[in-house]
């Protein structure tokens, strides 16, 4: 299929298994398609995609569960769409884009929220002029504002669930966010922000499992907690 | 097209495997 014949299917108001099957679909083609088929899917395709991602997350009577498969898909296609420079670029010059990966991290849909919190990561991190690390901090914020919550609190019940990958995945965006900061003062605030919501407790209970991704992050943070207290 | 592909597939391997961090750490 071509990336207009999609771009037609997402303008046609699929509902449940048949919106899911054609994210399925975009994805798998997103993936393996040449770039120039992603290029011509473009801010069009890109555009689609995000708007149906925010009618499934603000539609109430869409948390069925095919309704969250369908997000879940969208984030995937996502990933796909911005797994080259050019649809990168796109992302990063949307408005809607940053926040409404934001918002997917849901942690009652754990599996979701671990592809979130580690594009959200891989998003902080990036060499950009602007700093990216602080547009996804940004959106952190004012969606708990929006829910009237603590910004990081959802971070910490992500690694309070079951599932080692979540944990594994709000680790990764703690550090990813801390290490971009540019200033001490600044990378001390959010790690006592987060020690002060519980993360000191958690990380005891969290080291005692044995996984070698988690362990990964946990060094980083250990390690950084280290240099900048040596700095201090 | 060479490095125009994979972008968010290295970064989140550099994440993962902690390279990402240490590269900055030095």
């Amino acid at each position: 299929k071509s990336a207009m014949m999609y771009i037609q299917e997402l303008k046609s108001d699929y509902r449940d298994a048949q919106l899911l099957s054609c994210l399925e679909s975009l994805r798998v083609s997103l993936n393996n398609n040449p770039v120039s088929w992603v290029q011509n899917f473009g801010d069009e395709g890109l555009a689609l995609l995000l708007n149906l991602l925010r009618k499934l997350q603000d539609d109430k009577e869409e948390c069925s569960h095919i309704g969250v498969k369908c997000q879940h898909e969208i984030i995937r296609c996502l990933k796909a769409f911005m797994n080259n420079k050019c649809g990168l670029k796109s992302m990063l010059e949307s408005v809607e884009g940053i926040p409404l990966l934001v918002k997917a991290i849901n942690p009652r849909v754990s599996h979701m929220m671990v592809d979130a919190v580690k594009l959200l990561s891989a998003i902080s991190i990036m060499e950009h002029p602007e700093n990216l690390h602080e547009r996804v901090l940004e959106a952190i914020t004012e969606e708990a504002e929006r829910q009237d919550i603590e910004r990081f609190q959802p971070l910490l019940s992500g690694m309070r669930n079951h599932n080692i990958a979540l944990k594994g995945g709000c680790m990764q965006l703690i550090n990813a966010l801390i290490s971009r900061g540019e200033e001490l003062d600044f990378r001390i605030h959010i790690r006592s922000e987060l020690l002060r919501l519980g993360l000191r407790e958690l990380l005891t209970e969290v080291r005692k499992i044995e996984n070698e991704e988690l362990r990964v992050q946990l060094t980083v943070f250990d390690e950084q907690a280290e240099d900048d207290s040596e700095d201090l | 097209e060479g490095d125009e592909t994979g972008v968010m597939d290295s970064l989140m391997e550099a994440l993962q495997s902690g390279a990402a961090f240490r590269d900055r750490r030095k």
